[in-house]
């Protein structure tokens, strides 16, 4: 995957950080100190479908030539996370009590054309 | 897309970058509540003290390793899901007591669980962490009642009498398993434990409630299989 980070409008994954100090969550989210609510944005045009999700293989090479000759019937494809993982989180309910948990598929750590 | 007129992706105007800021703190704090099951961010009445909080970590994490090196040494239900079912989260509930003294020998202990997760998990396990500061030599004969709200009338009924015989001061863990899975089904899930020591040992408590060696109850429990249905 690709981070954002230059001019390219090509799909990437954009970092973004949520501070729960800023957003006045500290007092019940005891750990971690913020949310890395990273996102994927970019454009995903026909000869990028399918990257990098694709491995170099004799697929892609078949897959390349029905892109180029359907070029006429362009259409992109979406720029997705490809690899997620949890955030563990630790907070007080409104109980008082301590709860521990991690829930999946939270924080993206990599983004690609579908 | 700050630097052009519009969104390269989804072709609408940019947003200004304060906006998008905005949206995306605003999506970041529905997204979380959305999966912790919670309407609205908790206010926190009375949080326990730092030196309870960090002991009772120490504790859980301490018999999470002996449960590795013993995996026989807690017996309550269904086997500990190490490696959870793909895509189920886990809990774990850290429970700190609430005291009602009810004679100079014994003491009425309250565990509150929240809604949230009571209503929409399955118990794994449940331990009691009791600490004794056994005042004198010898084997001291402490009873642990569980007990629960009678539905005939106002006064409680016990569901189970352990009895335990302290030799030394330190923590003692209990099986409370059954009876916090039966408190999952009520609407104000409250677990009470009466504890009864000797008659001249005094207050079974630690003299404060921000003791590091306050009574705690530590629930593992799994997010409910959503139903499914399976077209055939």
């Amino acid at each position: 995957g690709v981070d954002c980070g230059g001019d390219s409008p090509m799909c990437c994954r954009q970092e973004f950080f949520v501070d729960f100090k800023e957003i006045g969550w500290e007092d019940w989210i005891i750990q971690p100190e913020g949310y890395h609510m990273n996102y994927c944005s970019g454009l995903c045009p026909l000869h990028m479908a399918g990257i990098p999700g694709l491995a170099a293989s004799f697929h892609t090479a078949v897959l390349n030539r029905i892109k180029a000759a359907s070029a006429a019937a362009a259409v992109d494809s979406c720029c997705v996370p490809t690899q997620r993982r949890p955030l563990s989180l630790l907070y007080y309910d409104r109980d008082s009590n301590i709860v521990k948990t991690d829930i999946p598929d939270m924080i993206v750590d990599s983004c690609g054309c579908t | 897309a700050a630097k052009s007129a519009w969104c390269p992706a989804c072709g609408v105007a940019a947003l200004t970058p304060g906006t998008q800021r905005d949206a995306l703190l605003a999506l970041a704090k529905q997204s979380i509540l959305a999966k912790l099951r919670l309407p609205a961010r908790p206010n926190i009445p009375h949080p326990p003290s730092r030196g309870a909080l960090l002991t009772a970590l120490r504790r859980m994490r301490a018999q999470r390793s002996d449960a590795a090196a013993f995996p026989g040494m807690l017996r309550d239900g269904p086997a500990p899901a190490r490696s959870p079912a793909v895509g189920l989260q886990e809990y774990e509930i850290l429970s700190f007591a609430e005291s009602e003294s009810s004679t100079s020998h014994s003491v009425h202990l309250h565990f509150r669980f929240s809604q949230e997760v009571a209503g929409n998990t399955e118990i794994l396990r449940a331990t009691l962490y009791l600490f004794w500061a056994s005042p004198s030599p010898g084997a001291q004969p402490i009873t642990v009642r569980l007990l629960q709200p009678d539905p005939a009338g106002p006064n409680m009924t016990v569901t189970s009498e352990t009895r335990l015989e302290v030799q030394r001061s330190g923590w003692t863990t209990l099986d409370v398993g059954p009876a916090v899975r039966s408190l999952f089904g009520q609407e104000i899930p409250r677990l009470t434990v009466e504890l009864e020591v000797p008659e001249d040992w005094g207050s079974p408590l630690p003299s404060h409630h921000s003791d590091s060696h306050w009574p705690f109850v530590v629930t593992q429990a799994r997010a409910r299989t959503p139903h499914r249905v399976h077209r055939r």
